[in-house]
């Protein structure tokens, strides 16, 4: 199982693996 | 000299992120710099921290790119079994932060204690407390008589400014709102009613061919839905701007409703923060877009600075 699984009654199903974050641009 | 702050959700009902995968490059003026990031807080506890140092010095321009390997799963709801879950006599501490009131989401105001009151009729207490929270959500959004979809500020070229937000309490009196606001809303009832709840600002990933959605269905964006804690069991997300329309006003609280706790389309989304601007002490800027700056040490700077930001997200398939 994944890490933290939520107990009953809520349940995780067709899980999907990406690669996720920010692309961050500041300027003057 | 300063940092650049992003929170990760690290485990959630829908996400789990691991940082040990963690990414960054960074280019001061253009030029890409040896940089590290730091991380910290533990990832059991639901949410790290992720910082980048900025060197003293004059720059006109500061690019950073951080990613990180996630998973996101659909939500199920077992109705019957949520409705017999019970108040509980105390919120572990965990939770409990999530009843205070925030920035943008000042649910400690009268009019969000009154709205409880008269929603309720004195029965919030004897009433299961999936089903309280049910009941409040929909009666929130059936508040909002015009809602904005146009919920972030964007720059073009898949940039992004940040969230358009009014907050709370600015949108119970507000002629439209969007749906960040009717979020904040919607917490702010939640807390006002005792029950921890939260704003979820993610990433979606685009919902290829699925029509049942009213987010962009070809492009990868930012997103914000909610979610509340059932006690012993976790943190059940909604959206209530999909909520919105499809009957809800008719809608039988022992049913399942689309678009709260059961959610096909949740393996979409990835959680990022808990707070339009994580980690900066109650102070929400402009737009804020999940993650904050600062300069010198402080949270304004003393010349004006724009930021945009771009939601990386590439799909790695079922696993």
């Amino acid at each position: 199982s994944w890490p933290g699984c939520p107990a009953p009654p809520l349940y995780r199903s067709d899980p999907r693996g990406y690669t996720v974050g920010l692309a961050i641009d500041i300027g003057a | 000299g300063g940092s650049i702050t992003i929170a990760a959700a690290t485990v959630d009902t829908a996400t789990v992120s691991d940082l040990r995968g963690l990414e960054t490059s960074i280019r001061l003026n253009g030029i890409p710099q040896n940089t590290s990031a730091r991380v910290e807080g533990d990832p059991l506890s639901g949410s790290q921290r992720i910082s980048l140092g900025i060197p003293r010095g004059p720059l006109q321009t500061v690019s950073a790119r951080v990613t990180w390997p996630a998973i996101a799963f659909s939500i199920g709801v077992d109705e019957q079994m949520a409705a017999k879950v019970t108040w509980p006599r105390e919120w572990v501490p965990e939770v409990a932060k999530f009843l205070a009131p925030s920035q943008g989401i000042q649910s400690d105001n009268e009019i969000f204690k009154a709205f409880v009151a008269k929603t309720t009729e004195g029965r919030l207490r004897r009433t299961p407390i999936y089903l309280a929270a049910k009941d409040l959500v929909r009666r929130t959004i059936m508040e909002f008589r015009n809602v904005d979809s146009q919920t972030l500020v964007r720059e073009g070229q898949g940039t992004i400014r940040g969230f358009r937000l009014q907050g709370a309490l600015s949108s119970t009196g507000a002629l439209s709102v969007t749906p960040g606001d009717m979020v904040c809303t919607c917490v702010a009832v939640l807390r006002a009613a005792g029950i921890p709840a939260r704003p979820v600002i993610g990433i979606y990933s685009g919902s290829g061919s699925n029509p049942d959605t009213k987010l962009p269905k070809d492009r990868k964006t930012l997103c914000v839905w909610a979610e509340f804690n059932l006690p012993g069991c976790g943190w059940v997300p909604f959206d209530p701007y999909e909520m919105r329309g499809r009957g809800l006003p008719q809608a039988n609280v022992n049913q399942p409703w689309k678009w709260f706790g059961t959610i096909k389309q949740m393996n979409r989304r990835v959680g990022l923060a808990y707070d339009f601007a994580p980690f900066n002490h109650g102070m929400i800027r402009d737009w804020p877009a999940g993650w904050v700056w600062t300069v010198s040490g402080q949270t304004t700077a003393p010349f004006r600075l724009v930021d945009a930001t771009a939601p990386l997200m590439v799909s790695r398939g079922q696993i």
